[in-house]
């Protein structure tokens, strides 16, 4: 199963060279590797259709930290939806929405951030589905302020 | 860490890494095995917390995410040199990724059984991550995040609300990048996502208004059903939408972005010989409503001719 648009042929066949595979102690029986299996796919049973109960109870705990963040161009899962369900969620506003800022020489603008108690919800600006790889820099920054809890 | 998982030479670098990295299986329910590759942190090891990372499709490998997003290796497009990210996760972290469920990757089932679902796989997660800090025990004093991508937005606070439950283990939260979190208001934004960014027109978003929302002077965030209106001109404009985003040839990964190939061959959904064709991709499930009535409608519509 290939991701549409996005070219996986180096990593296919990175991880398909017996070599590295030898590295990773992959077993010789194990078949080749793939970006995403559709085997897996077409066998899964989808059972919900939302997250938000879970949500609830992560936050009812009242001492886990929750990022949720959006590269603000990603249309497979964008924004607005996951905008939308965190304001679902009911939080109280700690922080109003704001820009939040990277540093690549100047600070610059990474995109924006809407903080509650132990919530963030964070966008990065420009960037995609897959985040780290098209913002490393804001990415980087991103969870490293979120892991050492630092503002952001 | 355990010697047997650890990884003393990889292919393609030119200098072997600072910090010690391991390869191995970890064991879930029946006889799954699922592959993990565990990054030591290049800060400090020991103190630095420990975070995993689930990708998501469902299907789709975490390797991906290590060695093309935000792991510390980046292949190169030969498909064999390696080179060193600076913004890395793991420089500051020690990061775990996982291929889950089985059958992604190289996780496997000794009975070759890959059905499985939203419970199964989250509690494969959970075994997973037992059998991980069995092996690794001096990991349990370490603060622990799970992190994702994708559908992953399902997987990850499914799992935390495993380990919330585990005393043993230094749970402190979890990171979701553009994951799916509510599968109708993905579907509903998206629609206001397209037509605010230009890919839609005004003739379309009137049509859409007009069909899917409950007043043409109400349109606000929550008003309009886009995602599962039963009105069929609701139904027939919402094929327009998912047609521009999905088959046109956007990268629907990132907007601006190329795409990669270019334009798909089937994007304007008819062959050169004047048949259409069926065509299959992975997704998050965002479309599938949508997308699979959009391909009856086409069977219908095209009986007489030969399905490819």
């Amino acid at each position: 199963a290939q991701i549409p648009c996005i070219n996986t042929s180096a990593i296919t066949t990175y991880l398909n060279n017996p070599y590295v595979r030898q590295s990773l102690h992959i077993p010789e029986n194990i078949t080749s590797w793939e970006v995403c299996s559709s085997a897996v796919l077409q066998k899964y049973t989808f059972q919900y259709d939302t997250m938000k109960s879970q949500y609830d109870q992560i936050i009812m705990a009242f001492k886990y930290r929750v990022l949720l963040y959006n590269g603000d161009t990603d249309m497979a899962c964008n924004f607005l939806g996951n905008q939308w369900f965190v304001e679902s969620l009911g939080l109280q506003e700690q922080i109003q929405r704001r820009a939040w800022l990277f540093n690549d020489g100047k600070d610059q603008i990474a995109g924006f951030v809407k903080e509650y108690q132990n919530f963030a919800f964070l966008t990065v600006k420009g960037a995609g589905h897959m985040v780290p790889m098209d913002k490393p820099n804001a990415a980087f920054t991103m969870i490293n302020n979120f892991l050492k809890k630092r503002p952001f | 860490g355990t010697p047997s998982d650890e990884i003393t030479y990889l292919p393609g670098l030119v200098k072997q890494p600072s910090f010690k990295h391991y390869s191995g299986y970890l064991q879930a329910s029946g006889t799954k095995q699922l592959h993990f590759w565990l990054l030591e942190s290049q800060s400090s090891p020991v103190h630095d917390p420990l975070v995993l990372w689930l990708s998501g499709g469902p299907g789709c490998s975490s390797l991906y995410a290590l060695l093309m997003q935000n792991g510390p290796f980046r292949i190169q497009d030969d498909g064999f040199s390696l080179e060193y990210n600076d913004y890395s996760w793991n420089k500051e972290a020690n990061v775990l990724y996982l291929e889950s469920p089985a059958g992604v990757g190289f996780s496997y089932s000794d009975d070759q059984n890959y059905t499985t679902n939203d419970d199964e796989v989250a509690e494969d997660n959970y075994l997973a991550l037992q059998d991980f800090f069995k092996r690794y025990p001096y990991y349990k004093s370490h603060n622990f995040f799970i992190t994702g991508s994708s559908y992953a937005g399902f997987y990850v606070p499914m799992l935390a609300l495993k380990v919330m439950q585990d005393s043993d283990i230094k749970f402190q939260g979890i990171a979701v990048g553009n994951g799916l979190s509510s599968i109708p208001l993905n579907g509903n934004s998206i629609v206001y996502f397209a037509y605010y960014h230009g890919l839609i027109g005004d003739d379309l978003w009137t049509d859409l208004t007009q069909s899917c929302c409950p007043s043409n002077n109400s349109i606000n965030a929550h008003s309009c059903n886009f995602y599962n209106n039963t009105n069929p001109d609701c139904a027939t404009a919402m094929e327009q939408v998912s047609h521009v985003i999905k088959d046109i040839g956007l990268n629907r990964y990132n907007l601006f972005a190329n795409c990669s190939g270019g334009i798909p061959p089937h994007s304007v959904g008819l062959g050169f010989d004047g048949q259409k064709y069926v065509t299959y991709d992975v997704d998050p499930p965002v479309f599938h409503k949508y997308y699979f009535g959009q391909k009856r409608r086409m069977v219908k519509l095209c009986s007489h001719h030969k399905l490819k």
